[in-house]
């Protein structure tokens, strides 16, 4: 299947 | 190395400070197939060693394929190693290729 929308999810450490 | 072979390079990053102090966007089955740095913090441990940057893509983490792991796994990977207390370090294989290799 094709790749998702692309998310725009940001982890910070 | 060929067109094909981006370089990597590995980079010790010591526990220099009580955070990582990165931010990383992407993962398996988003258009970011590996994470990719976008941002590091003034005064975090990453900042601190001076050898990663903005815009590189994270391979592996302490020797671990990070490829196939979605956003929330990468994450917990790399905040595992950076919880490690039994290494103060984390090893980041990093390009500054955008590609899934």
């Amino acid at each position: 299947s094709p790749p998702k929308e692309y998310e725009d999810e940001v982890t910070f450490f | 190395p060929g067109l094909l072979e981006p370089t990597s390079t590995l980079v010790r990053v010591m526990k220099s400070a009580s955070t990582l102090g990165i931010a990383i966007e992407g993962g398996a089955n988003t258009r970011q197939p590996l994470p990719r740095i976008v941002t590091i913090q003034r005064g975090g441990s990453a900042h601190n060693c001076g050898q990663l940057k903005v815009g590189q893509v994270i391979l592996e983490v302490n020797g671990l394929s990070l490829r196939g792991h979605e956003h929330r796994d990468a994450a917990r990977i790399i905040a595992e190693a950076f919880k490690n207390k039994e290494k103060d370090y984390v090893d980041f294989l990093v390009t500054d290729f955008n590609v899934a290799l």
